[in-house]
Formats: structure tokens, sequence, C-alpha cells
């Protein structure tokens, strides 16, 4: 039966692969590669140390067996059951891990018949540091095979995972524990095969509001970053204003606490005091550290002094330190130091001339400007000044979110034409290189 | 063909009983289930693999039993062997 969750007293695990498959199209090599990346995923976020050794006393004994193996789980052919692994325990087969020697072991396959070792692996070795089955849909715990789960250098464990292992082992030290593991550099690991021509394992998805003809819903700069959000999704620019990815992320991947039902964030902004993160949505608020809510949150947008009816937007103003807030012609001015409203607000003349009186969000932003987002158009405001600049407003698609005119015009236009837009003499010059686009993707 | 209704719940037992949502065999009674314990082992199967709990054994659950998956069990033992 399924024990209640044991963990390792030691950190440091040594682990080998004892038998190999015997009639598998997957060399030692890579299945050696594809067990390390497995642990990998695990030790990546925990204080666990996995490290492969050559004698018969690992603590995780890795074998390909068949049918009857001598443990109480025989395997049954093709199918049904595919692998399993031992918990942790002083018994001596605590951490083992077997699979069955009869599934047709893929990677980076596209035979839907076969069973993809590194989605299983992880599981298995889920098992072997003290996981149970969970019954989230999302979870690599879950008992049932789901097919692979792309690139092993680039796999994210589920939230669902990421919590119940960190409340056996605690958080690795060097990691947030919001933050996303870093492409793994192939110098510094093992080798694994490369995707064979024209094949991609994460299909592209096309949903979501077209950016390039979409007004926003909020805007904020986020550990210098520039984040637009849109109704249940966001696009991110680097510190150098290089959109990460054509395609939209989701907010509730991205910031874990919002309510699944959340549809759209009216503002957002970065506290400058303790740079928490800000959401607003109608009357109410949550603070995020990271990517994660606070505990205690939501909170009524009365915490501010504001009244009832939400806030259009939201930013921390450099000029002064001070947090502005504005709701149709009014605004406000908050101390996040003293956390309290200064006296005299709301107000209705805005100290900044020549934007419009009414904003879907505002943000500063690295240059020291002050930027100003209504519909599809923003105004700069530079430091130091009280007046949008001239030559403002100007496109929001087209300057910050790489589309052509085209592109911004039309509602239809797709992402696709981002790559096309060269050819039309629509070509943003602040971010081409020799004539061709330059993109920064991290996903 | 798809099978017209619920199928033979003891189809499942020994499923349901390898992955821990049936009690191991009584050595008294034998193999013997009662309708109401395989009843609610479905159900709670069901519900662990995210499908809609009618707690009959319906083509969706067979179809599930039917997936590839780990050897270990789901549930810890309710009750301990007598």
């Amino acid at each position: 039966q399924a024990p209640a969750a044991t963990r390792w007293s030691k950190r440091n695990l040594s682990w080998r692969v004892r038998t190999f498959p015997r009639e598998s199209q997957l060399g030692h090599d890579t299945v050696r590669a594809l067990m390390y990346y497995a642990l990998k995923v695990w030790s990546d976020i925990t204080p666990l140390n996995f490290h492969e050794v050559a004698g018969s006393h690992a603590d995780i004994q890795i074998d390909f067996s068949k049918a009857d193996h001598s443990d109480g789980y025989p395997f049954d052919g093709p199918g049904g059951t595919v692998a399993h692994a031992f918990f942790p325990g002083d018994h001596h087969t605590a951490g083992d891990t077997h699979f069955d020697d009869d599934e047709s072991w893929t990677f980076r396959s596209s035979d839907a018949q076969g069973m993809d070792l590194f989605a299983v692996a992880v599981h298995e070795f889920g098992h072997a540091i003290g996981l149970t089955h969970i019954a989230a849909l999302d979870s690599i715990m879950r008992p049932y095979y789901q097919g692979p789960v792309g690139d092993p250098l680039k796999y994210d464990l589920p939230y669902e995972d990421k919590v119940r292992i960190w409340q056996l082992y605690g958080v690795r030290e060097s990691v947030s524990p919001t933050a996303k593991p870093e492409a793994s550099q192939a110098e510094d690991h093992p080798l694994l095969p490369e995707l064979p021509a024209n094949r991609s394992t994460i299909p592209l998805r096309r949903e979501g509001p077209n950016r390039c003809s979409t007004h926003f819903d909020a805007v904020a700069q986020i550990r210098g970053e520039a984040f637009f959000f849109k109704g249940k999704y966001f696009w991110r620019l680097t510190r150098n204003k290089h959109l990460v990815s054509l395609q939209p992320a989701q907010i509730l991947r991205f910031w874990r606490g919002l309510p699944p039902n959340m549809d759209s964030v009216d503002a957002v902004y970065e506290r400058t005091s303790d740079h928490k993160i800000v959401f607003f949505k109608g009357d109410r608020y949550w603070v995020f550290k990271d990517n994660n809510v606070e505990e205690g949150y939501p909170r009524p947008i009365s915490d501010f002094g504001l009244p009832p009816g939400g806030v259009d937007a939201a930013f921390s103003w450099a000029h002064n330190d001070k947090t502005y807030f504005f709701k149709d012609n009014l605004y406000w001015r908050y101390d996040d130091h003293e956390r309290r409203m200064d006296p005299g607000y709301p107000s209705e003349a805005t100290l900044w001339k020549g934007i419009p009186s009414t904003l879907d969000d505002a943000m500063r932003w690295s240059d020291g400007a002050t930027y100003f987002f209504r519909g599809k158009e923003y105004w700069k405001v530079p430091d130091s000044t009280l007046e949008a600049e001239p030559g403002f407003p100007r496109s929001i698609a087209r300057d910050w979110l790489v589309c052509g005119d085209m592109q911004s015009d039309a509602p239809e236009a797709e992402e696709g034409r981002a790559g096309a837009r060269a050819k039309q003499g629509k070509h943003d010059e602040s971010r081409s290189e020799n004539g061709y686009e330059v993109c920064s993707c991290s996903s | 063909g798809p099978a017209s209704g619920p199928a033979d719940p003891s189809l499942g037992v020994e499923w349901l009983t390898r992955f821990g949502y049936l009690p191991p065999p009584d050595p008294v009674t034998g193999q013997l289930q009662t309708q109401e314990e395989l009843t609610k082992a479905i159900t709670a199967m069901q519900q662990f693999g995210g499908l809609e709990v009618t707690g009959v054994l319906d083509e969706a659950t067979l179809e599930l039993m039917k997936t590839p998956r780990c050897s270990l069990p789901d549930l810890a033992a309710t009750r301990a062997k007598r």
C-alpha cells in the first residue's frame, strides 16, 4: 500500500543505471542522460544532490526489467504498468526505480505508441524521493502516463509538484521558489540527441488577443521589464525592450494565486518600498512576492484610502517615489513607504500636461521617463518634466510590441506577418540589425 | 463495438485492488467484495482520475483503467488487514 510521505534524511544521493533496455532504440548514453535530467528536475529546486556512481551501492538503482522481477510488482508486458519506484527508507530497495523493459521506450519520438522515458523517469524519481500519487491533472505525479513532457533541458515541474517536494525537503537555497530554471548548457551536462529536422516539441499556439490591434488593460514595469496585460494574457519585454515572445503568456499560469476565474486585471505596479507587485481588479488588490501571492489577499482597495470602484492606472513616479492611482479623471498620490494616502487627493487636474484625462495604465521606465497608455497609443513624459514630449501619442503596437503599421491597423492581422514586415518596407529600425529583426525568445 | 451499458463491476476488482481502491482480498471470504464496496472504490477511482463520478464501470472508467500507468497504488490503505 502507498505509505505516508517519507523522505531521505541525507541530501546527497547516488544513482546508477544497473541494467539497460535490451531491445530499445535508445543507446546507453541516452538512457543515462535522460536519467540525469529527470533527477535534475528535482534537484534543481530542492537541496537534494544526485551523483552517478559505478559501484553496486547506489541509493537509486535503476533497472529495466520484464515481468516478475522479484520485487512484488511484476510488469505486465506492453502497456498496463510501465514503471515503479520505491519510496525512501531504510529498506535496501528504497529509492530503486524499475522500468518495464517490454515498453517501447522513446525520446523525442513522434511515435504515439511509444513511452517517453524522460516523462516516466521524472514521475518515478518523484516516488524515489518520497512523493505519492496525486489526482491533480497537471501533476507529473498523476499515476497515468500522459505522454511526452517536452525538452528535458527546459522541463519545469508543475506547481503542485514543486510545492509537495518543497514540503518534504524545502527550497534549494540558490533558487527562488518562483523562478523558472534556466535551460541547461550542454557543456556541463550529458548530451542528448538533437531533435530531428523540422520538428518541434511545442506546438504553436494561436490563442489570446492580437497584440498588434488591442488596447491593454494594464502596463507595468516589473523588475526592470515591461509587462503588457490584456484579458487573461500578458506580453513581456526585456530591459532592452525586446519582446520575449510574440505569443502571450497566461496571467494565471505565471502569477500564482489569483482567482481562477479572473479574466483581466485593472492595473499593476511594483512597489518601490519592497519590490512587491500589486495587482488591482475591481475593489480588490493582491500583493505578490515575485510570482506568488502573499497570504491574506485579496484585500479591499480601501486599504490604500481609495474609494470603491477600482482604479484605471497605478504607477510609481521615479521623481518623488510616490505612487499615483488614476480613476476616470481623478488621481490620488500615495506614499508606499508610509503606507498612507497623501492629503489633498483625489485631484482632477493631473501634474502632467498633454496626456489624456482617462488612462488604461501608466508606468515608469528605465530611461527615467513616465509612459502613459490609453487605447492603442502612448505618451512619454521625460524625467524632470511635466509635459508629454512632442511627437506623442505614438502607437503602442509599433513601438513596444513589434508590429508594423499594417498589423496594428488591421484587427485580423496575425503574428505570423512579423517576419514579412521587412519586405513590406515597414521596418522598425530601433530593433533591426543588418536588415534582420532582432528578437529575444526565451521559450 | 462499444458497450451499451455499465460493465460488470467485478471486471475492475483486480485493478481496483492493485492500485489501492479496494482492500486486499480477505482470506476468509476469498475474492468476494460487497457491491457497496465496489461502488465506493469505483467512485474513488473516478474522482482520483478526474472522471465524471458515476459509481459504475462506464466506458470512460474502463478506458482510464487501460491507460498505461505507474505500478504503485494511488491510495493509502484505509483499513488494516484482519
